[in-house]
């Protein structure tokens, strides 16, 4: 199973 | 004031273009460096970074930082008005301008238009430069054909990298399929494919993106994918002397 990575989330939890 | 002069305007409609259906509305930032932007698709699965060097412009002059809000529909309905080989000058006068001016210039004409500028809330991410274990460098027009074809197959690419080359593939209802993009180093440099791959990758992304993105192949005759293991990967489009145009695109996990 895949999920869609979001972007806006990832690159404020870096 | 505010004045940037693209000797080839068909530059400026062409990274318009590329980027139109990604995003709608964007803030242009000027500055002393050049002009930049950067835009999230509503869906927040991919995004625009543009970044146009001062040194690339034929006149650039910028005294005051600068954000204008534009509805990117907007500004192509005035870039209709130019031909593809004019030059085009952006324009502001006021500190806190409420309009952009365009200057269309051909051999017998000179056209001017202003665009009404908005005030767009929008958030700007601090996207690190980062080190990518993977980076490929492919002939824009391959990728293109490459994502047309898988996209017929599936919605979702596969891409995988190894010392040996890149490799995209399918799986999809109706069977799946696999492309292999050989390593060459021939003397045009357009039709080079180079690997650099410290950590292989195997990813897997929406391709109706990747068809979006693939606007911007008319911007350089190469393009390069920087990935690295669940992290979004970056296609950049260099536009030369200028700068660049980058999209990244979230991948799919593996949950």
């Amino acid at each position: 199973q895949f999920y869609q990575l979001n972007l806006k989330e990832f690159y404020k939890n870096l | 004031m505010f004045e940037a002069k693209f000797e080839d305007g068909g530059l400026f409609k062409k990274i318009v273009e590329a980027i139109k259906e990604l995003v709608k509305n964007v803030n242009l930032e000027a500055n002393g460096t050049g002009i930049s932007l950067q835009a999230m698709d509503t869906s927040h699965v991919a995004l625009v970074a543009l970044q146009l060097n001062e040194k690339g412009f034929k006149k650039y002059r910028c005294e005051k930082s600068l954000t204008m809000g534009l509805s990117i529909e907007n500004l192509q309905k005035i870039l209709k008005c130019s031909g593809n080989d004019d030059q085009i000058t952006l324009r502001t006068q006021d500190e806190e301008p409420t309009t952009l001016s365009f200057t269309f210039e051909s051999k017998n004409r000179i056209s001017e238009f202003q665009l009404n500028l908005m005030s767009l809330d929008q958030e700007q991410l601090g996207v690190p430069d980062t080190e990518y274990s993977s980076v490929v460098r492919m002939p824009s027009n391959e990728f293109t054909k490459i994502c047309r074809e898988l996209g017929n197959i599936n919605e979702a690419i596969g891409i995988e990298t190894s010392k040996e080359g890149i490799k995209f593939y399918v799986k999809g209802d109706i069977g799946e399929g696999q492309v292999s993009v050989k390593i060459n180093d021939t003397e045009k440099p357009e039709e080079r494919v180079e690997c650099e791959v410290d950590e292989p990758v195997n990813l897997s992304f929406a391709v109706r993106y990747f068809n979006l993105f693939n606007k911007a192949s008319a911007l350089s005759s190469q393009v390069i994918l920087s990935m690295s293991q669940d992290q979004p990967l970056v296609i950049e489009y260099i536009i030369e002397e200028m700068g660049s145009l980058k999209l990244y695109l979230a991948p799919k996990i593996n949950d």
